[in-house]
């Protein structure tokens, strides 16, 4: 179903996202 | 124990509902943190993400006859349209403060509407498919509801020329369904109440054949071949109802259980 594959796509695009964002924290901790 | 009721909804949603605790762990340890890098390009890439989810729920939405599926996936849409909102916010706060702490949070606020809403839709589209079965294993109890009033070979012929297949296609999307499922009681019911009524079909066909050739030869017996009949006919109902109603069920505590 398409939904499904959109709903991956959101969800791969906020990983990478969130990844990102917690990589700088990650430095600090 | 697993969060989500599907496996194809738990491996969408689980590896980014672990990122997004960890991220806020991050955040609440690192207090005022380390800058954070210009997130403009993945946010960018979250944003493209969900205008093309938003263009296949509007498409979903418009191509549906499920009047809840219609009613309820826009307010999902928009849930994960205002996160994105909020993520662009916090990228652009980000570049002209990279220490920003609002920022931060609408970041952490964001990633989680991300989460939540897609989460919505997911279940929203994921119920529909469930009533899209419901009514399949209708069809099977509408026509398990004429089986007494078959009284001769031609009408029987005519039952199992209806029911076979409306029996056969419930069996497969009910088998599907449990194989989906995380867990693993409901999907073990489902199993089970399928088994059962597979079992039964070929008996309460036997049993109307049996009816059917006593009333032809002169009616000795008559009560009680229409009582094996029905009680048969009333096992299978009974077994789809339960099927019906775990089918329904999208969280364990509904079970009574954990």
């Amino acid at each position: 179903e398409m939904i499904l594959e959109a709903a991956k796509s959101i969800i791969t695009a906020t990983s990478a996202l969130v990844r990102a964002a917690s990589a700088a924290q990650r430095e600090l901790i | 124990m697993p969060v989500f009721h599907t496996k194809i909804i738990e491996s969408i949603l689980e590896p980014v509902a672990q990122q997004v605790s960890r991220l806020v762990i991050l955040h609440e340890e690192a207090e005022d943190g380390n800058a954070m890098p210009d997130l403009a390009r993945p946010v960018q890439a979250v944003s493209l993400a969900v205008n093309n989810l938003v263009k296949v729920g509007h498409e979903t939405i418009e191509s549906s006859d499920d009047a809840i599926l219609r009613q309820d996936m826009p307010g999902a849409l928009h849930r994960v349209e205002t996160a994105a909102a909020l993520l662009q916010q916090a990228s652009d706060m980000l570049r002209a403060d990279p220490y920003s702490g609002p920022a931060r949070k609408k970041l952490i606020e964001g990633s989680r509407g991300i989460l939540q809403g897609t989460s919505a839709l997911l279940l929203c589209f994921d119920e529909s498919e469930v009533r899209k079965i419901v009514k399949e294993c209708k069809k099977v109890l509408d026509y398990l509801g004429v089986a007494e009033v078959i009284d001769t070979m031609e009408d029987l012929v005519q039952f199992l020329r209806d029911i076979s297949p409306a029996l056969s296609r419930a069996a497969r999307e009910v088998a599907a369904r449990a194989a989906e499922l995380t867990h693993p009681p409901h999907a073990e019911t489902l199993t089970k109440c399928l088994d059962s009524v597979k079992q039964l079909a070929p008996v309460l066909i036997c049993s109307m054949k049996i009816y059917i050739h006593i009333l032809t030869e002169g009616g000795k017996g008559i009560e009680e071949a229409a009582e094996n009949r029905n009680y048969l006919a009333q096992r299978m109902a009974d077994e789809i109802h339960e099927i019906i109603r775990v089918l329904q069920l999208t969280s364990y505590v509904e079970d009574g259980g954990e």
